[in-house]
């Protein structure tokens, strides 16, 4: 799922702000 | 946050205490405020400006809309990802529970941006009725959505009712795929709990049967959008490809 949602993926390793 | 482990049922202090992090959390995340919308309430697009959303073509209005739209989605993201014990799921589960669920927290708070007395929804910096999205051609989904809102606004939610209904409808055991389902079993059955304590409170019990029942509401809404989806980039999959957001995409596609 990683793969197919790198968008998603890196939205949600963000940090929040 | 972290996720207080507690034996069940869990103390009234850690329901407390995780009612108030959820609520801050929709406070936080929300796109618009209440009292923003409430002033705006009666900006309404003037003829000219509904003609010329009417006059865009189907792939402009789509692509406008999927944009809109995609920033909604991400202010769920930041929503879900402040909802105590979520980051503690692993990535997958994370990314199962948005991408069944964003779209439908996007409808329930769709809600707050909408005007019953004129059926009229909040966009592009206005109020509009279904008629500004004519072109999109998908007359029956907007009409499924404006009604769906209606039935919303029916219930009048509180902020902190809103809040708690957003994490239950994003924190759901049954989608498809989940790896640790337990876990997200336990979140969702703490967040019931938080839901039935505010309805007591509230002195609105009644509301709960009310709410579960927009689930599979929401659930169809979700569907016909992913329908409508397919049906127009089949007829434009150059735009979706090339211009349509990347997250939309995938999420969506």
């Amino acid at each position: 799922l990683k793969e197919k949602h790198k968008i998603l993926h890196r939205l949600l390793q963000n940090s929040t702000s | 946050p972290e996720y207080p482990y507690c034996p069940y049922p869990p103390s009234l202090l850690h329901i407390e205490e995780l009612c108030d992090s959820i609520v801050r959390s929709h406070r936080d995340t929300s796109q618009f405020r209440l009292e923003e919308l409430q002033a705006l309430r009666w900006k309404l697009f003037s003829r000219e400006e509904i003609h010329a959303y009417q006059s865009k073509s189907v792939d402009e209005m789509w692509q406008h809309c999927a944009v809109r739209l995609t920033e909604a989605v991400q202010y769920v993201v930041e929503f879900a990802k402040r909802i105590p014990g979520f980051r503690g799921l692993g990535q997958n589960d994370q990314i199962t529970l948005l991408k069944t669920g964003s779209m439908e927290v996007v409808l329930v708070r769709m809600s707050r941006c909408f005007n019953t007395e004129n059926s009229t929804v909040f966009f592009d910096g206005k109020f509009g009725s279904t008629e500004l999205f004519k072109s999109l051609g998908c007359g029956d989904l907007m009409v499924a959505v404006f009604d769906f809102a209606h039935s919303m606004c029916a219930l009048r939610l509180t902020e902190q009712q809103m809040a708690l209904f957003c994490s239950l409808v994003l924190i759901n055991p049954d989608r498809p795929c989940l790896e640790d389902r337990g876990r997200v079993h336990r979140m969702r059955r703490d967040l019931e709990v938080c839901l039935s304590h505010m309805l007591h409170r509230d002195n609105q019990e009644s509301l709960q049967h009310k709410l579960y029942q927009k689930v599979s509401v929401l659930q169809s809404l979700c569907s016909l959008h992913v329908e409508k989806l397919h049906w127009f980039s089949q007829r434009y999959p150059l735009t979706v490809h090339s211009v349509f957001p990347p997250l939309y995409k995938e999420l969506f596609t």
